[in-house]
């Protein structure tokens, strides 16, 4: 999982790649298509058994947030490398199965390298209006179509005409749905360096506030260790900004208590063109906040 | 293909609540693009201006008295500028 890794190869083929090189642990999930048609894959790491108790990790909902995707990348690389050598997360894959979708926006993120680097939205038309796509962190039924989401379609945050309009968010809803038992899910975006859990579209406190709370100080505390990055952690209504529609607040109401939020960072001040340079750090040390869910996680089953 | 040259992202850093509510006023605004949203006095917000509209989101700024830094000078221009780093460091 070097540089040049990352750089060289499709996300596709590289997961075709992984599952070829390691078929005794890793297996590709396709859970539905995209509104273009491509399809939605899910990397399935597990050792044995069915719909045991998992993980649920997905990066690049927004798909211009490219060191999302080049992380989820490097996860997966990382997990079977680590699988057998580092004991908590092997006594994690002894016992749980970890998914994980690394391209979950693809038209947008095809969209972003040949059309409009900055797409953040899917691609599907809007009926009526000129402008194309919907926000897929304010589609999902949990507060939809309240304050913190916008109804003009030609908003970066349009929500769509209902909630789980979009392919890319109804295929996860009914793969959550039909598992059952996904104990953690975790949703990456980048780059204002947060660890967030619900809720954003409603103050009322989650009811195991103080454990998630806690929690994401030990993450972000974690991941503090490797480079000094700093993050800010807290619910997400308190912590950025009221948000209707959001995943994670779905998960959360859905029984997953370990529902959070990450946007990674980007310390070089260049958004969404950040320097290659900054990827293999940032995925790095968000690796360190992933084992610190995962194995709270595994350690406290619910 | 859509480019953007001569677009800006600019750095605001809102200084009260009063700036704070005016520019989550502004995130709904269909000329701006909000890249790092408003949360809370003192933290950052990160906003790409077409080129075209520049002078509006300016005297926007302006008229309440929020400062700004340009965080990308050229949006279209940094790629080049990212692979001359590279390059350099090779």
């Amino acid at each position: 999982p070097d540089s040049q890794t990352v750089a060289s190869f499709q996300i596709y083929s590289f997961q075709d790649m992984l599952v070829a090189e390691n078929p005794s642990l890793v297996s590709k999930i396709v859970i539905g298509q995209s509104y273009q048609g491509r399809a939605l894959n899910v990397l399935k790491f597990s050792t044995g058994g069915s719909k045991r108790p998992a993980i649920w990790i997905d990066t690049g909902i927004h798909s211009r947030e490219w060191v999302t995707q080049a992380s989820g990348t490097w996860f997966a690389k990382k997990i079977v490398t680590d699988y057998g050598k580092d004991p908590a997360l092997t006594a994690i894959l002894n016992k749980m199965d970890i998914f994980l979708e690394i391209v979950t926006n693809p038209d947008g993120f095809y969209y972003t390298h040949n059309n409009n680097r900055m797409w953040r939205k899917t691609r599907k038309p809007n009926p009526g209006s000129s402008c194309v796509g919907v926000d897929p962190n304010r589609n999902w039924d949990a507060g939809f179509g309240g304050p913190g989401a916008s109804g003009s379609p030609c908003s970066e945050t349009y929500r769509g005409t209902r909630a789980h309009s979009e392919s890319e968010v109804k295929s996860i809803v009914d793969f959550v749905k039909a598992h059952g038992n996904i104990k953690a899910f975790i949703s990456i975006h980048s780059y204002s360096q947060m660890l967030l859990y619900p809720y954003g579209y409603t103050r009322t406190p989650v009811k195991e506030q103080a454990e998630l709370h806690s929690l994401a100080k030990k993450a972000i505390t974690d991941l503090a260790s490797l480079y000094g990055t700093y993050y800010r952690y807290g619910s997400i209504i308190n912590t950025i900004y009221q948000a209707s529609g959001g995943t994670i607040d779905w998960t959360y109401n859905q029984g997953i208590k370990y529902s959070y939020t990450f946007e990674l960072r980007d310390t070089g001040r260049y958004g969404f063109i950040l320097p290659a340079n900054q990827i293999l750090p940032t995925a790095r040390e968000t690796w360190l906040a992933l084992m610190t869910i995962m194995n709270h996680t595994f350690k406290n089953p619910y | 293909r859509e480019t953007f040259v001569g677009d800006k992202v600019l750095r605001i850093i809102p200084k009260n609540e009063a700036q704070l509510s005016f520019l989550k006023s502004m995130e709904d605004m269909p000329e701006i693009d909000v890249w790092r949203g408003v949360t809370e006095v003192g933290i950052p917000v990160d906003i790409r201006v077409p080129v075209q509209h520049l002078p509006v989101v300016k005297v926007h700024l302006q008229s309440q008295d929020i400062q700004h830094s340009t965080m990308i000078e050229d949006l279209q221009g940094l790629p080049s500028q990212l692979h001359q780093n590279c390059v350099g460091a090779e």
